[in-house]
């Protein structure tokens, strides 16, 4: 998979864009009919494998792999449904309704509600409607994306002073893109940044969507999602 | 991080987690 890298002045956003992950399919069990259930399992199995994409993404975000092992696992056990949240918002962006979570996986708000994941529904719509309005870059989504992951206030950091560095490189570089691509809008930034409390917020609704789905036997998950599930809260 | 493993093994792994 190759990526159209651009000419980017800024290392980091450059080293971002070239390690982003070729989109997943979703696959569906050919032989289960189909049904609100089989829809859950269809995207339970996708997130577990963007789960497994993402984590091997973290280690090319410049910095994150300097941390050590115990940061490295802090920061993704708290950031980890904000990364794979903003890689579905980013696949929405094209769309004025619904979640694409895979080309093959779209769903409409009444699959949503169907599928027991309209309170995620609601808040995501609203952050994908916030970057249409602010017409979010490709560089700037990736941006986010790593800052979403360093800036996750993870409870048990080792070293506060290293991952401290880390959120700089970010943010030095979303600033640096800025300041060289969108030198006529002063708030840019500040706009992109206020939009990670939704995010956060999104990614605790999801997180409790999928506990409780977990709690109630609906849906089989993989070992990978339910250890990252029980990370959190 | 022994409530951990799967997330400890595959940063521990040089090679990109694909798996």
């Amino acid at each position: 998979y190759t990526h159209p890298v651009k000419s980017i002045h800024n290392k980091v956003i450059s080293q971002l864009l070239a390690s982003e992950p070729a989109p997943l399919r979703a696959s569906p069990d050919p032989v289960t009919p189909d049904s609100d259930l089989k829809t859950l399992m269809t995207l339970c199995d996708l997130l577990n494998r963007e789960l497994l994409v993402m984590i091997s993404w973290a280690k090319h975000i410049p910095g994150f792999s300097s941390l050590s092992l115990v940061d490295q696992m802090a920061l993704l056990q708290s950031g980890w449904m904000e990364a794979l949240l903003l890689c579905v918002v980013w696949r929405s962006l094209a769309s004025t309704q619904g979640l694409e979570f895979a080309e093959n996986l779209h769903l409409n708000e009444p699959q949503c509600k169907n599928a027991g994941l309209l309170e995620l529904y609601t808040p995501l719509r609203l952050l994908i409607d916030k970057y249409q309005q602010l017409n979010i870059s490709h560089e700037e989504a990736v941006a986010l994306r790593a800052m979403a992951l360093a800036n996750s206030d993870a409870e048990h950091v080792e070293n506060g002073d290293s991952v401290l560095r880390f959120q700089d490189g970010l943010h030095e570089a979303l600033q640096d893109y800025e300041v060289n691509e969108r030198a006529a809008e002063t708030h840019r930034v500040g706009k992109l940044l206020m939009t990670l409390p939704l995010l956060r917020q999104s990614s605790h609704r999801a997180v409790q969507c999928f506990r409780r789905l977990h709690i109630q036997h609906l849906v089989p998950m993989h070992k990978l999602f339910l250890e990252m599930l029980d990370t959190k809260i | 991080t022994e409530r951990h493993k799967i997330l400890h093994r595959l940063l521990q792994d040089s090679s990109p987690a694909d798996g």
